[in-house]
């Protein structure tokens, strides 16, 4: 079915802190450069997607926000604590 | 690994259990990390040794939300828990989310805290995430069977890339002298040793390790104990399980006995009078009754009165007409009244001198019918107790009815 838009966004929210807890994302706060923040957040998506061997599409799908979801460490899976 | 891979410049590491969690018994916290950190003192020369106070190379603790670092917990589920890098202050520390569900089982109802403390430990000694699925460092939580648990090979060729194997290669049917003993000249009359060949220094592939046959004349021991009449002889990770009531020798592994002390021992002994074994493990020591390891182990050996030169032992064995019981290092022993829980004064003595004909490290020890059995490599030699003179020389599995 398609996602309700509520939930869409609580997705959307729960994957940035994902990517930028475990994959160095950083979110541009300026809305002149959002085209460039969401390109950089597929890019994000794409290398959480190849670590964990999902299919590698950059767009949030099911299994990527479950994969997401699942209990884990809290280091980073591309680079160390500063 | 990190960036710019950084590991432990020594093998010596400590640990310091800061508090606990109260969803779990503290014996069960203190035996889950202990295991944990076997799991990775196995397959490197690492050593790890609890300390009680101060600071320590590593430090464990639980808390929720922010707790002093930048990493704050996020309530229950999400990150369970994170770990630093080796380093100074907090570097190697690990830290575990108190709003999760700890517990000791494999239930779906809660996190094991031996399966995430090993994980987290792989990173205070400096290995990253693996992105192998079912590996240790996987960043995912997968609950697993834990009775048995086996290091899988991506995680052991990532610490080995590290820190190299183990010192002594499990292998090898003789037991290698503890380094800072001073080598032994073995008397003329005695067979020459074959020292092992030079432990490989690229990682060693972890092919499970073979029990050697029952009756293998080069058959050696690590350590040996009666336990409520029987007697166990160990080697790596394998029993043999000798009963007075059953004609053949058993086969175990030390996992099927006691899991959290996989990794095999030093040296053991009983004192049957209070159904407890000693087991020695490099610079610590457990104590357990039947299945149970005791709360509040392990404790660092120099417990008993160690000085804090002596970091392993070699063997042990108790003589209950006497209450005493020999610890034996390199070529000297000590003598340790278990009534006063002390050792005695004039201790260490030479073995040799108080031993007639034991002129050499003991690998390990047995008291049996009145006799004390010392092993050293593929024999054995028998004394008597009181008179301490030897009785006879014999093969080290002379007990398997070979």
């Amino acid at each position: 079915f398609p996602v309700v838009p509520e939930e869409e966004r609580e997705d959307v929210q729960l994957a940035k802190k994902y990517l930028e807890s475990f994959y160095d994302f950083k979110e541009e706060k300026s809305s002149l450069l959002k085209s460039k923040g969401l390109d950089q957040m597929a890019a994000k998506i794409r290398e959480m997607q190849s670590f964990f061997g999902l299919e590698v599409t950059g767009q949030l799908n099911r299994k990527t926000l479950d994969m997401m979801k699942q209990p884990r460490c809290g280091i980073p899976d591309v680079r160390s604590y500063s | 690994t990190f960036p710019h891979s950084p590991r432990w410049r020594k093998e010596d590491v400590t640990y310091r259990i800061l508090n606990f969690t109260p969803d779990m018994l503290q014996a069960d916290v203190e035996e889950a990390i202990a295991k944990a950190f076997q799991l990775w003192s196995s397959v490197t020369p690492l050593r790890f040794t609890r300390v009680y106070s101060g600071h320590a190379d590593i430090m464990i603790s639980f808390a929720s939300g922010f707790h002093g670092d930048f990493y704050s917990f996020d309530g229950p589920g999400g990150t369970l828990a994170h770990a630093y890098p080796p380093g100074n202050d907090i570097g190697g520390d690990a830290h575990f989310d108190e709003d999760e569900n700890w517990t000791k089982f494999t239930t779906y109802s809660g996190y094991n805290l031996f399966l995430v403390a090993a994980h987290e430990l792989g990173h205070s000694l400096g290995l990253g995430h693996s992105n192998v699925f079912g590996a240790l460092m996987y960043p995912i939580y997968m609950a697993k069977d834990t009775r048995d648990y086996r290091l899988p090979q991506d995680d052991i060729d990532g610490i080995q890339a590290l820190y190299g194997p183990p010192r002594e290669s499990p292998a090898l049917p003789t037991k290698a002298s503890p380094p800072q003993q001073p080598t032994e000249v073995t008397p003329a009359e005695e067979p020459t040793e074959v020292s092992p060949p030079e432990a490989p220094t690229e990682p060693t592939p972890s092919k499970a390790p073979e029990r050697p046959e029952d009756c293998d004349p080069r058959l050696t021991f690590d350590a040996i104990t009666t336990l409520r009449g029987e007697i166990l002889f160990f080697k790596g990770s394998f029993v043999w399980r000798k009963s007075p009531y059953f004609s053949a020798i058993e086969h175990d592994t030390i996992s099927s006995f006691w899991p959290a002390l996989a990794g095999g021992f030093d040296a053991g002994y009983e004192v049957d009078k209070k159904d407890r074994v000693l087991f020695f493990k490099d610079g610590q020591y457990w104590a357990v009754s039947g299945y149970n390891i005791e709360p509040g182990f392990p404790q660092p050996i120099q417990n008993l009165g160690f000085p804090s030169s002596i970091r392993r032992i070699d063997a042990a064995v108790h003589d209950q007409n006497t209450k005493r019981t020999y610890f034996f290092v390199g070529n000297k022993y000590w003598s340790f009244n278990e009534n006063t829980q002390a050792m005695e004064r004039g201790y260490p003595r030479k073995i040799a001198a108080d031993f007639q004909g034991i002129g050499h490290s003991v690998d390990a020890a047995l008291q049996r019918n009145g006799h004390f059995y010392f092993f050293h490599g593929p024999n054995q030699y028998e004394v008597d107790i009181k008179s301490k003179k030897l009785i006879s020389k014999m093969r080290s599995n002379s007990w398997f009815n070979c």
